[in-house]
């Protein structure tokens, strides 16, 4: 059974990927 | 590309959190996230907020604007109308539910502006 860590469930909203 | 969506989502997906634990991805708890960031040396938790929530370019994908972290530096996103973000306080939300549920078996809520999604940061990033 795979395991995901808990870390790839959300993102990562980095400020330099605004515009 | 927002087109494929990530199978940790599908209900029963194992998931380790920073301390070990596993869990289930449909049982996961704010509190999983902020403990998880706690522990972890290199993210650090962020807050960030809907701002907007437009169509997408692609067809059934949505183009969300958040204000992130203390700086509430705006940050555009496109994704699937299905694709769960996990909400402060309310747990997995999407701009579709009904269709997250209907693909992955997780129950959803509906992701309004104003809603606080948890998301990271490389800690010392800024």
């Amino acid at each position: 059974v795979p395991v995901f860590p808990w870390h790839s469930l959300v993102p990562f909203l980095e400020p330099s990927q605004s515009g | 590309s927002p087109v494929v969506l990530p199978p940790f989502f599908m209900r029963g997906s194992i998931i380790q959190l920073a301390d070990g634990e596993l869990k289930r991805v449909e049982d996961l708890k704010t509190e999983d996230f902020i403990q998880s960031a706690e522990i972890s040396s290199e993210l650090k938790i962020d807050s960030s907020t809907v701002e907007r929530i437009d169509s997408g370019q692609s067809p059934n994908a949505v183009l969300i604007q958040f204000s992130v972290g203390e700086l509430k530096a705006q940050v555009c996103v496109e994704v699937l109308v299905e694709y769960p973000f996990f909400v402060f306080g309310q747990g997995w939300s999407s701009c579709c539910p009904d269709r997250t549920t209907q693909l992955f078996e997780l129950s959803c809520a509906k992701l309004c502006v104003g809603d606080v999604c948890v998301s990271l940061t490389l800690r010392g990033l800024r």
